[in-house]
């Protein structure tokens, strides 16, 4: 309820405690003030990219607060994103030649 | 190819969501669960196969840094077959353990692996016939996801980059009508139905749709139709079993 006030309907979370929220949810705590204060600017720049998605997708996705919404999109590719080598990874059906022959 | 498929309404086919946590191995998870999901279908054995033996016997020896699909398929021909989870159970530590393979039976193996053609009616026809397979996808913009149908354009998810394999489980078609759910007032667009995939994610089943996502079918969204691979589990069988519950 210290979210109502009288002459106005439900005020939107402040990011602040939002965040909270995400801590909670997601069981993340941060080593140190200075570590919480980058975590939380990149939460907010994630909610922003988010709202961003949403207005860009032609489907019916809706794009959000996740478990990883305190990452950097670096960050993220680093931790679940496979090497980027695929783009160059020899076609199937190609017969992989090795330049010493006989290796292995 | 039927209108709707969806391996997950058939009983015991498709295993739970699993959580990759910090070892990058969605690589090993889809392959374990395409192979997992053909055994059931072909011999309606309930197995649970071991990811950690694809880690750590992988060639590449790479273990929790990443991987490809046909590296596992080659893994599980090199070792004769798949341990069962119980007995050589994921641990997802960083540095690749020692190949235990030899210690353990095996409960399930392959005959051979193919990568399918890339076109989108091709990949339905073989999913809904022979069972889920492997794709691999630029997931740019899974980070965000929570729900719904993901219809993106080359320039937002590039289709030649594609970093993470995930597995192929169904398709479908979303009725028309206004964007559901928390709609942002410029969101609100009128839609014409929307054809899309099914896919099991290894985030944990707290991301996305209980762990599963959409992403639109019939423009290569995100690179899906670049490497779609499954594993050959038995000799070609003249009638498949069970189809695809619609």
């Amino acid at each position: 309820d210290s979210l109502l006030t009288k002459d106005a309907g439900p005020r939107p979370l402040e990011l602040k405690e939002v965040f909270k929220l995400f801590q909670i949810q997601f069981n993340r705590s941060y080593s140190n003030p200075a570590e919480y204060t980058r975590r939380l600017g990149i939460f907010a720049h994630n909610l922003a990219q988010a709202q961003w998605l949403q207005r860009e997708d032609l489907g019916s996705a809706e794009f959000g607060e996740t478990p990883f919404s305190d990452l950097t999109e670096e960050e993220f590719g680093q931790l679940y994103g496979h090497q980027r080598a695929l783009e160059r990874i020899p076609n199937m059906a190609k017969k992989v030649e090795s330049e010493n022959w006989g290796e292995s | 190819v039927p209108q709707t498929c969806d391996w997950r309404k058939a009983t015991n086919i498709i295993s739970s969501i699993k959580n990759q946590g910090s070892c990058r191995c969605c690589w090993a998870i889809a392959a374990a669960d395409n192979i997992q999901a053909l055994w059931r279908i072909k011999y309606h054995q309930f197995v649970d196969v071991s990811v950690q033996e694809l880690l750590d016997c992988d060639r590449c020896g790479n273990g929790c840094k990443g991987g490809f699909v046909w590296d596992a398929y080659i893994t599980v021909l090199n070792n004769s077959g798949l341990a069962s989870e119980k007995d050589y159970p994921f641990q997802g530590h960083q540095k690749p353990h020692k190949c235990l393979a030899k210690k353990y039976k095996k409960v399930a193996w392959i005959q051979d692996f193919t990568m399918l053609s890339s076109n989108e009616q091709a990949i339905a026809r073989y999913l809904a016939i022979h069972g889920p397979i492997t794709v691999t996808i630029n997931m740019k913009l899974l980070q965000h996801y929570q729900k719904g149908v993901i219809k993106a354009t080359p320039s937002s998810c590039d289709p030649r980059l594609v970093d993470h394999s995930v597995l192929l489980v169904g398709f479908g078609k979303e009725k028309g009508g206004m964007q559901t759910g928390t709609v942002l007032p410029h969101s609100s667009k009128p839609r014409r139905s929307i054809p899309f995939w099914i896919l099991k994610n290894s985030w944990g089943a707290q991301w996305g749709e209980k762990g599963y996502f959409r992403l639109y079918r019939g423009n290569n969204t995100c690179g899906i139709t670049k490497y779609p691979v499954t594993a050959l589990v038995s000799p070609p069988a003249k009638k498949p079993p069970i189809s695809c519950p619609p």
